[in-house]
């Protein structure tokens, strides 16, 4: 199974 | 206040042109130094980062910082109302609930002057670290479009592979699969048409195709397009704007599970 990622799972808010 | 006159008007049609389709609203932050935006597509995937530096607009005054509140879909129709040659003049006062937008073709016969109202937008800002990228792709923007729409036609995913001979994307779907290749190019002859790569270390990942697709819109803003790629964090794509700044797209990848 290919999950797509989110990009929240990379970068933090500000 | 702001007042903020670009020569060349057709860079900002074109970079509203590239955005429409992966944001809707977006804060466009002004300040001394230029205009920035950052924002996100709604599923969190993508992030559009555009950097308009002050040496883009001639001239260029912004007295205090001024967060313009932009719907892009109305953005697009009224810059639809300038021609290709037009000077574009923003202008918004403090507090922004409107942007002025004047349109000015080279002949001067001709003033066209709108106003749009601005929203309150709550934008959740992220972080993006500085990263050093295992694997580099400079290459022709037609070249990057052709390959992803061609990519699109056989399945939602696209693998990019790159090693030092060269650069490879591949889609596998129901119907079948394709690739395309890119050798790296020889280091004499730097045309825009050339591809180099800079690795680290070889690098594959996977993402949806139609955000390349989508990025790829901003083809007309630059000859060269370069893709940055560090597995497994989002990949970066980005087209310079001249000498004046960059529009950049970050890409979370797919992973098998």
């Amino acid at each position: 199974v290919v999950l797509q990622c989110l990009l929240r799972g990379f970068f933090q808010n500000v | 206040m702001l007042e903020a006159r670009l020569p060349q008007g057709a860079v900002l049609k074109k970079i509203v042109d590239a955005i429409k389709e992966i944001v809707s609203d977006a804060n466009f932050d002004c300040t001394d130094s230029g205009i920035t935006l950052q924002a996100m597509d709604s599923s969190h995937v993508a992030l559009v980062s555009l950097l308009l530096t002050s040496e883009a607009f001639d001239p260029y005054r912004c007295d205090r910082n001024l967060t313009l509140g932009i719907n892009i879909k109305t953005l697009v129709q009224i810059l639809k109302c300038s021609g290709n040659d037009d000077v574009i003049t923003l202008r918004a006062e403090e507090p922004a609930d409107t942007l002025a937008l004047v349109f000015e073709p080279p002949s001067l016969e001709r003033i066209s002057e709108y106003e749009m109202k601005l929203m309150d937008i709550d934008n959740e800002r992220l972080e993006i670290p500085d990263t050093a990228y295992h694997a580099e792709i400079t290459m022709a923007a037609s070249e990057f479009q052709r390959i992803c729409r061609d990519m699109q036609t056989l399945s939602e995913s696209v693998t990019i592979e790159a090693t030092k001979e060269g650069v490879k994307f591949s889609a596998e779907g129901e119907l079948g699969s394709g690739s395309v290749t890119l050798k790296q190019g020889g280091s004499i002859d730097s045309s825009a048409e050339t591809t180099t790569i800079e690795l680290v270390q070889p690098t594959t990942q996977t993402f949806s195709v139609k955000y390349l697709v989508n990025f790829s819109k901003s083809t007309s803003l630059a000859g060269q397009v370069r893709l940055a790629m560090t597995a497994p964090l989002p990949m970066l794509v980005e087209y310079k704007i001249s000498d004046c700044g960059h529009l950049r797209f970050f890409l979370a990848p797919k992973i098998d599970d």
